[in-house]
C-alpha cells in the first residue's frame, strides 16, 4: 500500500510543470524514504532528477519499494483539476497497481475531487550520477537566471558561461549579433535570496544549449534561488531546492571545435 | 562544430 498526502498540493502541480517539457514518460520510484524520479530527454543530453522526502508528506506510507510508470502529460492534465491550495493525496495498491488514485481536498474540506490515472510499464535506464566536486558553484536568484536565458535566446541558440573569481558571465553570439550579461558576486544580509554567491575552485568556461536551459527554468516557481554547478568538460547541474526535496537538471556541454 | 555527447558518456550505468 502506498499513500502520500501533500498539504501543499500546489507544489506537485508546479513540479509537473517543471518536468513535462523535458520528459514524457517516467517512473516514480516510491520507497520508505520518499518519491524519486530520474529520466532523460529523448536526445539523452539532458536529465531530470527529483526527490520528495517522505517527511514532507502527512501521512506517508510505503510498505515496500515499487515504481509507478506515469505519462507525465496525462498526470499534468489531471493535476490541473486540483486547486492551488488543495491537499493532494496519492494512493496505489502496490506493484500490481495499474492505476494511481489522486484526491484533491480543498482547504475547507467541503469539496473533494477523486481521479484515477492509468499507469504504464516504462523500461527506463537509470544512470548513476557520482558525487562531484565542481570547479564552480553559483547560487543566484532563480528569476535572474530565467531572465538571462530568455534574453540571450534572442541572440543565439547557445550560451557560453564563464566563471572567474567574482564574476559569472553569460555570452551568446548569433547571426544578428551578440550579447553578454555579467553578474558580480554580491551579498545582501537583509535579502540573501537576492544575492549572487560564487564559490570557485578554478575558472570555468563551458557552452550549453539555451533551448534546454530554458526548459530547466520551468523550475523557477519552486525556489527563489537556483544553484549552478560547473566543471570543465562535465555536465552542468542546475538545482532548485525545496523544503521537501529538490529538482536537479543535468545538461551535457558542447565541447571541442 | 562543437559536439554534444550524451549523458551516458559522463555518467556510468550501474
Amino acid at each position: 500500500m502506498f499513500e502520500a498526502r501533500l498539504i501543499q498540493g500546489g507544489l506537485l502541480k508546479k513540479l509537473l510543470e517543471s518536468v513535462k517539457e523535458l520528459v514524457t514518460d517516467a517512473n516514480f520510484d516510491c520507497s520508505e524514504s520518499g518519491i524519486a524520479l530520474q529520466a532523460m530527454d529523448n536526445s539523452h543530453v539532458a536529465l531530470v532528477s527529483l526527490l520528495l522526502r517522505s517527511e514532507g508528506f502527512d501521512p506517508y506510507r510505503c510498505d515496500r519499494g515499487f515504481s509507478l510508470g506515469v505519462n507525465l502529460n496525462s498526470l499534468n492534465k489531471i493535476l490541473k483539476c486540483a486547486g492551488n491550495d488543495d491537499i493532494i493525496t496519492l494512493r496505489a495498491d502496490d506493484n500490481s497497481a495499474d492505476s494511481l488514485s489522486l484526491s484533491f481536498e480543498n482547504p475547507n474540506n467541503d469539496r473533494i475531487g477523486e481521479y484515477e490515472l492509468k499507469l504504464m510499464d516504462i523500461d527506463q535506464e537509470h544512470l548513476s550520477i557520482p558525487e562531484t566536486d565542481y570547479d564552480a558553484t553559483i547560487i543566484m536568484p532563480s528569476a535572474e537566471f530565467q531572465r538571462i536565458c530568455r534574453d540571450l535566446t534572442v541572440v543565439s541558440e547557445s550560451v557560453t558561461i564563464d566563471v572567474s573569481k567574482d564574476t559569472i558571465k553569460f555570452t551568446a553570439e548569433g547571426e544578428l549579433g551578440s550579447g553578454n550579461i555579467k553578474l558580480k558576486s554580491t551579498s545582501s544580509i537583509d535579502k540573501p535570496e537576492e544575492s549572487v554567491n560564487i564559490e570557485l575552485g578554478q575558472d570555468v568556461s563551458l557552452q550549453f544549449s539555451l533551448k534546454y536551459l530554458m526548459n530547466f527554468t520551468k523550475g523557477t516557481p519552486l525556489s527563489e534561488q537556483v544553484i549552478l554547478c560547473l566543471s570543465e568538460k562535465m555536465p552542468l547541474l542546475v538545482e532548485y531546492k525545496m523544503d521537501i526535496g529538490y529538482i536537479r537538471y543535468y545538461l551535457a556541454p558542447k565541447i571541442g571545435d | 562544430v562543437k559536439e554534444q555527447y550524451s549523458l551516458e558518456f559522463y555518467f556510468n550505468k550501474p
